[in-house]
């Protein structure tokens, strides 16, 4: 454990727990992808199935525990307990497009080929691309809401600050993982144009 | 082949 990989978790928590609150706390999931959070439940599925298998730490335990917990939540609050404020007209991105891809990538680019590595290679990969359905319903209506964009900029931090977690651990522990830093790179690269435009607009973005 | 230790990073 590190600063950067510490800090890093708890700006995906802050995410996570910002957008519940903000569709809780508003009664509505207007312009938020809910395809987008069905990949991230999905994402967190795949790669926490370890809970059955191995204990690492408490706190790896509890956080996993809350971000699954938390996904699945935000999918129950967009797709049943406030359905009806669900953009799913503006939400038109094939889910299909990248988990396909995706499933085969990591059947063919693995550490291992073993049921719990690859779920767990798939998973990196998904998450990798798992906020195009949202980032794609933002240039379509053309606008995001503050509190959303806040949101988005929680996400790309935490993985930026996972690309500084993995050059700390490189040096001083001589640990890397290609698969985690390459699909990390990946994802990060997604939200340098949205943190561009949040820098510089500030707040809501319109485009 | 990947050793045994668990991926410990969320």
């Amino acid at each position: 454990m590190n600063i950067f990989r510490l800090t890093g978790d708890l700006s995906h928590l802050a995410a996570i727990i910002i957008l519940l609150l903000k569709i809780w706390k508003t009664r509505s999931c207007a312009g938020i992808s809910g395809k987008s959070q069905i990949l991230f439940a999905l994402v967190f599925t795949t790669r926490y199935l370890d809970l059955l298998t191995s204990f690492i730490s408490l706190y790896n335990t509890t956080m996993k525990v809350i971000y699954i917990g938390c996904a699945y939540a935000t999918v129950y609050l967009i797709y049943m307990k406030f359905k009806a404020t669900y953009d799913g007209n503006h939400d038109s991105f094939r889910m299909e497009f990248l988990v396909v891809p995706v499933g085969g990538l990591a059947c063919l680019v693995n550490h291992d080929f073993s049921f719990l590595e690859i779920l767990w290679t798939f998973s990196i990969y998904l998450e990798s691309v798992a906020i195009l359905p949202q980032l794609f319903m933002i240039s379509k209506t053309g606008e995001a809401e503050t509190i959303t964009t806040h949101y988005l900029f929680f996400l790309g931090l935490y993985r930026a600050l996972y690309l500084f977690n993995w050059i700390w651990r490189f040096y001083f522990e001589g640990f890397f993982d290609m698969i985690a830093i390459v699909a990390g790179m990946v994802q990060t690269i997604l939200y340098c144009d949205f943190f561009y435009l949040y820098v510089t607009k500030g707040q809501g973005i319109s485009l | 082949k990947r050793d045994e230790t668990p991926h410990d990073e969320l």
